[in-house]
């Protein structure tokens, strides 16, 4: 997280940590996990925790470890490109089923997924906030949880950051409606975070309540503008996965 | 030795008497028989009431004759100047003198035979109830057809006992009905009805008629019925005076009807049958018995229904309906069984959320599921609570027997985000 502050985990209590590769994902129910195809591809076990702060081995062994029942790529996500040279981030999500529900509490509950209404359409100017342990401006990734506030800026911010990489042309990449783009000041989120989700306050709800909006996805360049799946474009997908593979349920 | 006939003379016969003697006889013929004893030679001296000088005839105690004086015959052509017959085989003849004699006396002769007694006719009392017999020596009873001579020789019965009636229904009466019934006879008749069933007995008054009491009021004839520790009767008289329905409380009954030598009736004639015993109607508020009936009796079956959210729990089998059927005790079979509230049993735990306190789990109870708040929530509001339903089940008004789910509260930090730059 660039531009971020340190976090309690009961402030982002869906906050998902993917072990290896670091990453994020967003806990959207007591089975599933919700991330960026990017960072389960190749991976279809990964190792999961919800519900610490931190992330020393002590604070882990107390948190919950979540065993993957299965990953499920957005059959839109273009697989096998090498992420150093990828340019087609489209369709980047992914969901992970668990095998065993995950207990609810003050450290751990799930983020609230997008309404169908017009209002959950994400607006230039609307404040999000993203959190995960991945990279900041000072190291290449901490211990413990850092959160950030961040708006929605319009798609071309993103595509007019310059590229660092050497081995991508800027303009091989590819921008879709499915990418939210957000970020300001410095603010944004960078390797490790990928999968975390860009939560939007629920709208004409008076107490705070959030809904994942984006998914963190791919930059060109941390500190300044970032990509975010656009959930709501997913939201037919993921209702239908989810339902297609809920099975009998364990309990 | 009992002989068949002798002489008996007067002392020192045929010349006078002496003064002062008392000379006595005892005379005995084979049983059977009588005895004629008869005087040839009487000459005593003569007082009044033969107070001086006699001779006694002495029968069973009783004196029979006291002779004195002179007697000639009276006939002609038999010298028999005094005789006597009596129908007892043994006598006393008893001579006495005075010490006053003056005259000379010459006393008596006589002589007495063993004669053939016809005691058929010879005594006042009958000897034998119906016929009687004589022959030399003796006689014998004998009764009519279909009647037998009791173990005393003398009188006749009728077999009028030994009749087992087992049938529900049924009437008996006195033998020869309505002709007179035997004399002297003793009829016992027995009613052994199926256990379950009571005796009830039913005599019309004109029905009945039996030689009335004593002037001490004590049945001549009689009807008597004797059940398990209970008695009616006896009866007797014209007109049965009992009660027209005798009800025991007995499944069996005795009937003895004694009858005297004489005044034999018209008899009498019963109807009995068999009340079959009640058993006791214990309709409930949670039950349902078929067929209803205003009383149930012994082998009535009836099948009780539980009515709804109550069942019959027989070992850990619960049904909703069972037979029970009418005993010869009065006692319904199954009674240990009975109508109860259907058990739902301890609730179904439910994930991420508990069961309110458990008061009751019986038909009609209420439990309520909870969610554990703040971080999960019932997935249908109204999907709390649930009522024990009749078929053993929890039901909730919309979610039926499914139990509710407790879903996690989403989007709710527990701690909202706050910017804490170091």
């Amino acid at each position: 997280i660039f531009g971020g502050y340190p976090a309690k985990i009961q402030s982002f209590p869906w906050q998902v940590f993917f072990q290896y590769p670091r990453a994020g994902g967003a806990l959207i129910d007591e089975y599933w996990v919700l991330t960026a195809a990017h960072v389960v591809e190749g991976n279809s076990d990964p190792l999961m925790y919800v519900g610490s702060t931190s992330l020393r081995m002590d604070h882990l062994e107390n948190a919950q470890r979540l065993m993957t029942e299965r990953v499920i790529i957005h059959p839109g996500w273009k697989q096998g490109d090498d992420l150093t040279t990828r340019t087609n981030f489209d369709n980047d999500i992914a969901l992970v089923q668990l095998k065993d529900p995950v207990k609810m509490g003050p450290t751990v509950s799930p983020i609230c997924l997008p309404g169908a209404s017009s209002e959950y359409n994400p607006s230039m100017g609307d404040l999000g906030l993203i959190s995960g342990w991945g990279r900041t401006e000072k190291r290449f990734n901490v211990m413990h949880l850092r959160g950030a506030k961040l708006p929605i800026t319009p798609l071309e911010k993103c595509k007019e950051v310059k590229e660092e990489n050497p081995r991508a042309r800027p303009d091989d990449y590819v921008f879709t409606d499915n990418m939210i783009c957000a970020g300001e000041k410095g603010a944004d989120s960078c390797e490790g975070d990928s999968g975390g989700a860009f939560a939007l306050p629920v709208p004409n709800v008076k107490d705070p309540k959030f809904y994942v909006a984006g998914l963190v996805s791919w930059g060109k360049k941390c500190g300044t503008y970032g990509i975010y799946t656009k959930v709501k474009n997913y939201m037919d997908w993921i209702l239908k996965t989810m339902q297609e593979n809920s099975g009998p349920r364990k309990d | 030795e009992p002989t068949m006939y002798g002489e008996i003379l007067s002392p020192n016969y045929p010349q006078a008497y002496p003064n002062e003697v008392v000379k006595i006889w005892d005379i005995e013929v084979p049983e059977g028989f009588g005895i004629h004893l008869y005087f040839t030679h009487l000459d005593i001296e003569l007082s009044e009431n033969c107070a001086y000088d006699s001779v006694q005839i002495i029968s069973g105690g009783i004196e029979e004759g006291r002779l004195c004086g002179q007697r000639t015959s009276k006939s002609p052509n038999s010298p028999i100047v005094e005789d006597f017959q009596f129908p007892y085989n043994k006598l006393q003849v008893i001579f006495t003198s005075d010490f006053s004699n003056e005259e000379r006396f010459t006393g008596f002769a006589a002589y007495y035979t063993a004669v053939d007694v016809n005691e058929c006719t010879d005594f006042s009392d009958v000897p034998c109830s119906h016929f009687c017999n004589n022959f030399i020596g003796g006689y014998f009873c004998s009764c009519p057809p279909e009647y037998f001579l009791h173990d005393d020789m003398r009188n006749c019965g009728v077999n009028c006992s030994g009749d087992a009636f087992t049938a529900l229904i049924g009437e008996i009466a006195s033998p020869n009905y309505p002709n007179p019934y035997p004399e002297n006879s003793r009829c016992e008749y027995q009613i052994r009805l199926e256990e379950g069933f009571r005796v009830v007995v039913t005599i019309r008054r004109e029905d009945f008629d039996v030689e009335p009491a004593d002037s001490e009021g004590n049945c001549r004839d009689s009807l008597t019925f004797a059940a398990k520790n209970q008695q009616f009767g006896p009866y007797c008289g014209n007109g049965f005076p009992g009660p027209l329905t005798i009800k025991t409380q007995s499944n069996t009954l005795d009937i003895v009807f004694q009858t005297d030598l004489t005044g034999q009736k018209k008899g009498w004639k019963l109807r009995y049958h068999g009340d079959p015993i009640p058993c006791p109607k214990e309709i409930t508020a949670v039950s349902i018995w078929e067929p209803e009936k205003a009383k149930y009796v012994f082998k009535d079956v009836v099948k009780i229904t539980c009515v709804d959210g109550f069942e019959v729990v027989e070992g850990n089998v619960g049904a909703t309906s069972f037979y029970s059927t009418c005993q010869s005790n009065g006692q319904w079979s199954n009674s240990r069984l009975e109508c109860q509230p259907v058990d739902c049993g301890v609730p179904e735990p439910i994930e991420n959320g508990k069961v309110g306190d458990l008061e009751d789990t019986v038909f009609g109870s209420v439990i309520r599921y909870t969610c554990d708040e703040p971080y999960y929530y019932m997935e249908h509001e109204e999907g709390g609570e649930y009522r024990c339903a009749a078929n053993g089940s929890w039901v909730n008004d919309h979610l039926g027997i499914e139990l509710p789910r407790c879903i996690p509260v989403c989007g709710v930090p527990t701690e909202p985000f706050q910017i804490r730059q170091k």
